[in-house]
């Protein structure tokens, strides 16, 4: 089968904000880097708030409440997707 | 100018300018 995502494999093609309740959403849309080959990623990216290129000292948590990350395979036409909330 | 880096895979990291 296609093998884990590496350097470079992906990029971001889209972030679609959005907000409820005090709590505001950014959906990341990661997509092939043109040209790659099929590639698979799994569970959840980790994670670290920056200020001024610097790590910020926020903790993150994964919130199984906005589903489970399975294993995918990122293909030309089938992107990824990354729901990061704060409030 | 606030800033979340994304690690998919461990050499792979991505940046998200314009949080906060």
């Amino acid at each position: 089968g296609p093998a884990p995502c590496g350097h470079g494999d992906l990029v971001v093609a889209l972030v679609e904000p959005d907000e409820a309740r005090g709590t505001a959403y950014r959906t990341v849309t990661l997509r092939l880097t043109r040209g790659t080959e099929p590639c698979t990623v799994r569970g959840y990216p980790e994670t670290i708030v920056l200020a001024k290129g610097r790590p910020a000292g926020v903790a993150t948590v994964p919130d199984q409440t906005l589903g489970r990350p399975e294993q995918l395979t990122v293909l030309p036409d089938r992107s990824a997707k990354v729901t990061l909330a704060w409030s | 100018n606030d800033a979340v880096r994304l690690w998919v895979a461990p050499d792979l990291p991505l940046e998200l300018p314009g949080f906060g």
